[in-house]
């Protein structure tokens, strides 16, 4: 791992004094090794490697730190602040009833299981949540949300593959402000950042409902096109922040890195499991830690 | 790519940028260039042109393989198992098979071996009636290997030429599941002796250097014989292919280019190539 290469490169350093240019040009080369192997984007890593450099070089060697664990030390605190460390990262639901969640992203990535969790979590904190399928495209995504909602005894809008996603939305809201239902959470198909048609069906659902959140929903085993998506959605929608799901599988997550790295929204939530109870809140340290590996 | 007139340290940095941001991962982009490296100490490339003809002719050489097309006559029923993480096409791409398979003029025969997720039976049950082909489904929440069973045996007996088993997506570190996956296929040699007669993998365009860590998961499960790769029509390049070619050797039988019905071609390695450096 990262921490065993940096001891190899230091080995003869120890109680040395400053880090000199040399020894940070090999760390670096294995620090930039590492995040590459953890799927973060090419030019994520270029830039996050000439920040640590800046911030590692002159470094004077700490007596209680052995100057690998230093650098260690410089790129984790940077990454964990990349990540979001200290930030406000909690659902935003302050405005009037109903308050409108989108989700949104490419084609499975866990948004419609995701939808579910939410409603569930949003419930056990009092809330009265209503999902609204409006995925009509993929054949039974309908019958997928409905079918969770059964499950967990949570209203579902009763959305026909017939109709226009944002008409869907808009009778959606009324349905729940005469019905009582406080939070509205939009299901929408999964589609390509670079299908135009598509793209502005979202920007025309929001426009509608003025959603207060809109989650991209990734999947944490993407790759370097993490930047296109997340760039993509971000410009076409200005989300609001991420779900990051699938964490409960081995993918590095290095993808969380570079969403961060090019929207600076907050990563909200992650999906760690199938199970509709497998919802959880993101920490940011945790994925610096598993980006790192 | 560089518009540099001689091979310099730009260009090569350039290279191993096509390289990574394609999906090809560490292992094979730093192979590559090594290996470049030694063709141009070699003197085999004389300009940018050449050294990206050489950089082509290197990935071939580590995919290692022809299309290789599934040959259907091999067995009656032939017997097609679909595994794969969460979400990357595999019911999807079933859709596209059998009605691929329907305009050869075959029969076939679909198995909704996917009990656990919500829909998942009526996701395939819609395919099946685009397609124009049946599907033997149980309730939700039965046991797959008893669908794996109920699928097997009614493809014997209606003698199709063809029968596509649906299974759930499964990450490939949950190791009961793929102790499931394991039973499901020793239920479908009980009853069709040598069934499946193709497993095959589907992966996603989009996933980066955890392709080759679920294949080989997967493929030490329960003996992947070939792989799909989905969502090409997006932004991803698939690079991981190489990896996986390279390491495990499994063809490459299709690509899936969309969401309809028609959406799945023959896997060409030279478009595939070409399109890395698109
Ligand atoms: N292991 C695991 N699987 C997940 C997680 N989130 C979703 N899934 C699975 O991923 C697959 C896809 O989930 P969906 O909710 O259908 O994804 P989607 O984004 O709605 O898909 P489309 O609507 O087709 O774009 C399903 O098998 C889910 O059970 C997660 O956090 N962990
Ligand atoms: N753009 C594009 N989307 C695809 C392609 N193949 C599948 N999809 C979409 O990807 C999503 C997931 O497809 P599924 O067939 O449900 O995936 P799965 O592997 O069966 O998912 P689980 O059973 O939940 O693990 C759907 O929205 C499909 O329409 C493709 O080649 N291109
Ligand atoms: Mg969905
Ligand atoms: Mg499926």
């Amino acid at each position: 791992n990262l921490s065993e290469k940096l001891d190899s490169v230091f080995k003869k350093l120890r109680g040395h004094g400053v880090l000199s240019e040399d020894n940070i040009k090999q760390t670096m080369r294995e620090v930039r090794l590492a995040l590459l192997e953890a799927d973060v984007n090419f030019r994520v890593v270029k830039e996050f490697v000439a920040t640590v450099r800046e911030r590692a070089v002159g470094k004077e060697v700490l007596k209680s730190l052995n100057p690998a664990q230093q650098v260690i030390k410089v790129v984790r605190d940077e990454l964990g602040r990349l990540m979001g460390e200290g930030e406000e990262n909690s659902l935003d639901l302050a405005a009037r009833p109903p308050v409108a969640i989108m989700l949104c992203g490419l084609q499975g990535a866990g948004k419609t299981t995701s939808c579910a969790k939410l409603a569930l979590q949003l419930r056990r904190q009092k809330r009265n949540p209503l999902l609204v399928p409006a995925d009509i495209y993929r054949p039974a995504a309908i019958d997928q949300l409905k079918t969770l909602g059964k499950q967990l005894d949570i209203a579902v809008f009763d959305s026909q593959p017939d109709r226009d996603p944002v008409l869907l939305c808009e009778e959606a809201h009324r349905y729940a402000e005469l019905n009582g239902y406080d939070t509205l959470i939009l299901d929408t198909a999964g589609r390509l950042h670079i299908d135009e048609q598509l793209m502005d069906e979202l920007v025309r659902i929001k426009a509608s409902l003025q959603p207060r959140e809109i989650l991209l929903v990734a999947d944490a085993m993407t790759g370097q096109d993490a930047v296109n998506v997340a760039e993509s959605f971000n410009a076409q929608l200005e989300i609001s922040g991420v779900v990051l799901t699938k964490l409960d599988g081995d993918a590095r997550g290095g993808a969380a890195l570079s969403i961060r790295a090019v929207t600076g929204k907050p990563i909200k939530l992650v999906g760690m499991g199938e199970k509709l109870d497998a919802l959880e809140v993101f920490h940011p340290d945790r994925m610096a830690q598993r980006i790192l590996g | 790519l560089s518009s540099s007139q001689n091979i310099d340290e730009d260009l090569l940095e350039e290279l191993e940028e096509v390289l990574v941001t394609a999906d090809f991962g560490m292992q094979t982009t730093m192979a590559l260039m090594q290996s470049l490296e030694k063709r141009i100490a070699a003197g085999e490339a004389a300009d940018p042109q050449a050294l990206r003809g050489l950089l082509k002719d290197e990935i071939r050489q580590r995919l290692r393989l022809e299309a290789a097309p599934l040959d259907l006559e091999r067995s009656s029923p032939f017997v097609i198992m679909v595994v794969g993480v969460n979400g990357v096409g595999k019911t999807t791409t079933i859709g596209k098979l059998a009605h691929q398979f329907v305009s050869q003029g075959k029969t076939v025969l679909l198995g909704a071996g996917d009990t656990f997720r919500a829909a998942a039976a009526e996701q395939l049950t819609v395919w099946g009636e685009r397609a124009g082909v049946e599907v033997i489904r149980q309730e939700s929440g039965s046991d797959p290997a008893a669908v794996a069973f109920d699928a097997a045996k009614a493809a014997a007996a209606r003698k199709v030429d063809v029968m596509i088993l649906d299974t759930a997506g499964r990450l490939h570190t949950k190791l009961n599941l793929m102790e499931e996956l394991k039973k499901i296929r020793r239920v479908l040699d009980r009853e069709l002796p040598g069934a499946p007669h193709e497993t095959l993998l589907v992966g996603d365009a989009t996933t980066g250097q955890n392709a080759l860590v679920q294949a080989r998961f997967f493929q030490e499960a329960v003996a992947v014989s070939g792989l799909a790769l989905t969502k090409l029509d997006g932004t991803a390049r698939g690079g991981m292919l190489v990896a996986i070619g390279n390491e495990l050797g499994l063809p490459v039988r299709y690509v899936g280019i969309g969401e309809g019905l028609e959406d799945l071609r023959p896997f060409d390695p030279d478009l595939f190539v070409e399109a890395l450096f698109e």
